[in-house]
């Protein structure tokens, strides 16, 4: 389960037949370098190594192997920090997809869309940005992609009255998905309009859907949209690039949520419900 | 009094963390703090109470120097012959196509005519956004149909400017993962076919040590001749300028802040080496 550049540090624990604390130093700084380069929060990476140190040094369980105790502490204190996935219950609600500029919103609002469509249930589409040239456009392309209804309205700078017509208009849909103009923390215009937006809507679950390769600016953003409407959970997107998506624990520690889902392309096939293990992996490289 | 490394082991070790928290990524702070460690290590200085100055100092003129380069975008524009072909390449979302819009209106304000290529054959919508702001802008936007071959609208694009007088064609591409090889050879081709004057590598600054990975393998790619960072209006510290620009070695002639068309400023790389201290 771990990568390569730290099996090396690992295999020396076990070499030593028991548990010396130069072996553990070493190993903590590897994982802290891994870390680090996964764009993992400076903070969180010195709370988690020294547990990982304090757990390591303790006496070890009867006849465990030293390399598969020290393997699992560090499995097991990334996982409280990732925690299990996060994904909706099948049910109807309304869902609304907030997050920075070019994070993926629109086209995880597609990917969502067909998700829900494939667990059965009825699903409808809005666009709710009436900024982006062509965004009307491209969740309407995206939607007819995956055979989804969409309501969207080309002309309007009206986001709520879009918003409350497509709700209308959708009414006969179990889920609507609701696909917002990125913004970030400084905008305050754009901050002012998410929370109309989430009061007019109500919606059941706010997900916060940021890039994997988001560096140490995601806490601020995750801070702020906590605060402005509350989010639900986390979508991370282009995960099949090189980026470990370490800005994703930050994430769903400012927001004391869950991952939902992973984004792996563009297609909407290229979606999956957030599984720990692959991703704390890929995490430690 | 001579500089010792264990004189220097706290500061540089504190500086090395500042710039990692800063975004800098941590290979690319390691080996500018370790250059800075070796250009100091033996060096006289009056008292050893001014170490901690000292160290910054030498920091902030080793940033100084990434940054130090002599291409200026305004005197290439001006002297080369028209048109000047101009090629934007990138991964998904990070700003592309508005940067493009936004070059745009740049030279145009500088009386300069340009074309829009719209060499995003792929994306839903990629068309729409373009032809939009070609619109906006009251400029000439060549598209061919979804799905057709980047290069040949590219290409059209030239001929376009070539038969018409004008002064400089933008063209977009697909964003794409440098990850994904058929990808990665399609803008090789791209960019063998449409033989550009400029590759212009687009990254955002909310990236964090991802940036420097995809501007290395673009440039391996497509030999990037300069760098636009975008989103450096959102609450950032920028710490990818200076990883991208250690790693390629290619200037940042841009800097996008904002959506709008006026939100595009040349790169100060002293204001930003100051920032970053602050
Ligand atoms: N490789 C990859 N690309 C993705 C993924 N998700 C989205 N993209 C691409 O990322 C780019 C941006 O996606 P959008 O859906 O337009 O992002 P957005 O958040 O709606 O952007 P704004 O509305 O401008 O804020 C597009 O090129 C998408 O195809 C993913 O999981 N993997
Ligand atoms: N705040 C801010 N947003 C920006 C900036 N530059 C671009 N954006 C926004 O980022 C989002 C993505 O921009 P695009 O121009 O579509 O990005 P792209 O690289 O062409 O995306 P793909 O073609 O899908 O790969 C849009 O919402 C833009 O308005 C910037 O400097 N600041
Ligand atoms: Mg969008
Ligand atoms: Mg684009």
């Amino acid at each position: 389960k771990l990568g390569n550049s730290l099996k090396k540090s690992i295999r020396k624990i076990a070499g030593s037949g028991r548990i010396d604390e130069e072996a553990v130093d070493e190993l903590t700084r590897d994982i802290q370098r891994s870390l680090l380069k996964s764009d993992v929060d400076v903070k969180l990476v010195k709370n988690l190594t020294d547990q990982i140190k304090e757990r390591a040094l303790e006496k070890k369980p009867k006849g465990a192997n030293p390399r598969e105790h020290v393997v699992k502490i560090v499995y097991e204190e990334l996982v409280k920090i990732v925690g299990e996935g996060g994904a909706p219950p099948i049910e109807s609600q309304d869902i609304l997809l907030l997050g920075l500029q070019g994070s993926g919103k629109t086209t995880t609002a597609s990917k969502l869309a067909n998700y829900f469509k494939n667990k059965g249930m009825k699903v409808g589409l809005i666009c709710g940005d009436t900024y982006r040239p062509g965004a009307y456009e491209q969740l309407k392309t995206l939607s007819q992609k995956v055979a989804i209804p969409f309501y969207g309205e080309e002309e309007a700078d009206d986001v709520v009255s879009v918003i409350k017509n497509g709700l209308e208009t959708l009414n006969d849909q179990e889920i609507r998905i609701i696909d917002t103009a990125g913004r970030h923390s400084l905008e305050e215009e754009l901050i002012k309009e998410m929370k109309e937006i989430e009061k007019t809507v109500s919606p059941e679950n706010k997900y916060l859907v940021i890039d994997a390769s988001i560096g140490k600016g995601v806490k601020e953003q995750a801070k702020s949209f906590e605060k402005a409407v509350g989010i639900d959970g986390v979508i991370i997107t282009k995960i099949d690039g090189t980026a470990k998506g370490g800005g994703a624990l930050t994430a769903v520690s400012e927001t004391n949520t869950k991952i939902a889902f992973l984004g792996t392309g563009e297609k909407p096939e290229e979606f999956e419900e957030f599984d720990p293990e692959g991703f704390i992996s890929r995490l430690l490289g | 009094v001579i500089l010792e490394e264990e004189d220097l082991e706290k500061p540089l070790s504190e500086l090395k963390l500042g710039l990692v928290e800063s975004d800098v990524d941590y290979d690319v702070a390691e080996k500018i703090i370790e250059e800075v460690k070796e250009e100091l290590v033996g060096k006289e200085i009056k008292w050893r109470k001014d170490v901690g100055e000292i160290v910054e100092k030498a920091l902030k003129d080793a940033l100084l120097k990434i940054f130090d380069f002599q291409f200026n975008f305004d005197s290439y524009i001006q002297s080369k012959e028209k048109p000047i072909n101009i090629l934007f390449v990138g991964t998904n979302g990070v700003g592309k196509t508005t940067t493009i819009a936004k070059v745009s209106k740049y030279l145009m304000e500088n009386n300069y005519s340009t074309v829009l290529a719209c060499g995003d054959t792929f994306r839903a919508g990629a068309t729409k956004q373009i032809s939009e702001h070609g619109e906006s802008l009251d400029t000439k936007v060549i598209k061919h149909e979804k799905g057709g071959d980047p290069a040949a609208v590219i290409y059209d694009a030239v001929e376009f400017a070539e038969a018409n007088n004008k002064d400089v064609v933008l063209g977009d591409t697909a964003g794409r993962m440098h990850t994904d090889i058929n990808l990665m050879d399609q803008i090789k081709k791209i960019k063998r076919v449409t033989n550009p004057d400029l590759v212009i590598f687009v990254d955002e600054a909310v990236a964090g040590s991802d940036a420097v990975e995809r501007a290395k393998e673009f440039h391996k790619a497509v030999n990037i001749d300069a760098v636009v960072l975008t989103k450096i209006d959102a609450d950032v510290s920028g710490g990818s300028a200076i990883s991208i620009t250690y790693e390629v070695q290619k200037p940042i002639i841009f800097v996008g802040t904002g959506q709008t068309y006026s939100d595009l400023k040349k790169f100060d790389s002293e204001w930003f080496v100051n920032q970053l201290f602050k």
